[in-house]
């Protein structure tokens, strides 16, 4: 499959709010999410790695203007679930590179974490799709990532 | 944005590479996919969520044929990153709720927990795109959970 690069998309003014040593059993997200949307808090992304010890944690993203609101949330529900902490970082942006055939190529994603590398910039989540590779970095790094991503993958001017 | 849930993918045969406790720094997780690509592995999903400590996990999903190429790189690499340790799973499958306007519908997620959560399947990890909610779970799960969240949002007979 032909890797075919379209961009370089980008979201700054995002909030990431994490909820950390949740019980990992069925249920929990389902209740955290279900807390959120009674609310109407709208969802950026939502990324869940890996438990140990049979405990997880689950972070989401959103508009930082939402943030108070859904952190008040998160904070009751962290109670609700007997999770261990509520952490917020108000300073992050979204990079992703987007393109066709994407998901099956390591060397994308290693090409674009060396071009962050190479320039300093700390790589603080990563989530994939079939068509896109997305890192969380700081709000403030998001011009010079774009611009060191668009350089790696030669793409010409930032939209 | 209206919510079209086009479908419900899945893919079997999946198994999880975690590494954990990389350094939460610039170049660690360049060097850990360009190893992999290096190698040619065929990556799926990649994640990593919130570092704590100064630490991070990054774990990746690979066919299962691929699983004992891909587990020495990762064992390789955790060496040579100073990680604290690999953990690998080899039974692990991903469904997935695919549709246009999903990103801001924080109730399709809530919804497809809920669904999983009512019939006792575990989340283990979560990933989402514009288009997509992504969940792995145990592979000997993965029939149950499309029937479940075909039901839920009612799209009928599985493909
Ligand atoms: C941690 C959380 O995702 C849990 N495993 C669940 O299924 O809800
Ligand atoms: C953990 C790893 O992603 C690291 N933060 C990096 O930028 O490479």
């Amino acid at each position: 499959e032909d890797i075919v690069i379209s961009g370089v998309a980008y979201n700054r003014n995002l909030s990431k709010i994490s909820l950390l040593g949740v019980p990992d059993r069925p249920g929990i997200a389902a209740e955290f999410f279900g807390r959120l949307a009674e609310h109407h808090i709208v969802i950026g992304m939502i990324i869940q790695n890996v438990g140990t010890h049979g405990l997880n944690d689950i972070s989401f993203t959103v508009d930082r203007a939402e943030e108070k609101k859904a952190l008040k949330i998160a904070r009751d529900a962290c109670k609700a679930l007997k999770a261990k902490d509520v952490i917020v970082d108000s300073n992050v942006a979204k990079v992703s590179v987007v393109g066709v055939g994407i998901k099956s190529h390591t060397e994308v994603a290693a090409r674009m974490f060396a071009a962050l590398a190479r320039n300093n910039i700390n790589i603080e989540s990563i989530t994939t799709s079939e068509i896109r590779i997305s890192c969380l970095i700081r709000e403030s790094e998001v011009d010079r990532a774009v611009k060191v991503i668009h350089d790696e993958f030669a793409l010409g001017e930032a939209a």
